[in-house]
């Protein structure tokens, strides 16, 4: 463990937290895209299919619990509670993400480090955890008033990738044979999606406006 | 088994 891997860690759960406060607080979900929500209980279901078998540290397990825990919870929230699921704007969230669950798992089968069920389906979560986000940007760009607690759901979310980059670099110096080309461009992919985001997120901060992403 | 190295990872 380093402290890039901490604190992305600890950013990603910041954010889920984020997340889960604004729907179980203000008992709203407006803004925020179901479709990414599934999106990443898929990510979270296929990759911790080891938890189980594999055995790492109290850490690892407890983290991967509350991360199953509260995407399939926020999926719940939005899908089922009589209140929450009134205020998902179904109509502007029609990102056809389907789409862009099949050609990861295709390209999980052609690339991977070993062919086995396990890894191919971890090798699929991180496309998919790549390409997750887009749903929730393309609806940022349409609901034109982002609130708060979605801009920074949205902001943790991206930056956890970022320190994990720098932990791969850490891990790269200080490891021996610590190469792994998939996770790491996955990874740089995933963060630069968040790019323009970042962007307008910083400038919005900076002049103290109201975040607005260009349509 | 340095391919395990990025399983301890979340």
């Amino acid at each position: 463990m380093n402290i890039f891997r901490l604190a992305g860690d600890m950013t990603h759960l910041a954010s889920v937290l984020v997340l889960l406060l604004k729907i179980h607080t203000i008992k709203s979900c407006a803004g925020v895209s179901l479709k990414t929500q599934e999106l990443y209980a898929i990510v979270f279901a296929t990759r911790y299919l080891d938890i189980f078998t594999s055995f790492y540290s109290i850490y690892n397990t407890l983290m991967k619990l509350i991360f199953l825990g509260s995407s399939f919870s926020i999926v719940w929230y939005m899908r089922y509670h009589k209140t929450v699921r009134r205020t998902y704007d179904r109509e502007q969230d029609t990102f056809r993400h389907w789409f862009l669950v099949l050609p990861c798992l295709l390209l999980a089968l052609l690339i991977h480090e070993k062919f086995t069920f396990l890894e191919v389906l971890w090798t699929f979560s991180l496309y998919l955890e790549a390409v997750a986000i887009l749903p929730q940007l393309v609806l940022l760009q349409r609901t034109r008033n982002i609130d708060n607690l979605t801009g920074q759901y949205v902001f943790l979310l991206g930056g956890y990738r970022g320190f994990y980059i720098l932990n791969w670099i850490y891990r790269y110096l200080t490891e021996p044979h610590f190469v792994h080309w998939i996770t790491w461009i996955a990874g740089l992919v995933q963060t630069l999606l968040y790019a323009d985001f970042f962007y307008y997120y910083f400038q919005s901060w900076k002049n103290n406006k109201k975040l607005q992403l260009p349509a | 088994k340095d391919g395990s190295a990025a399983k301890d990872e979340l």
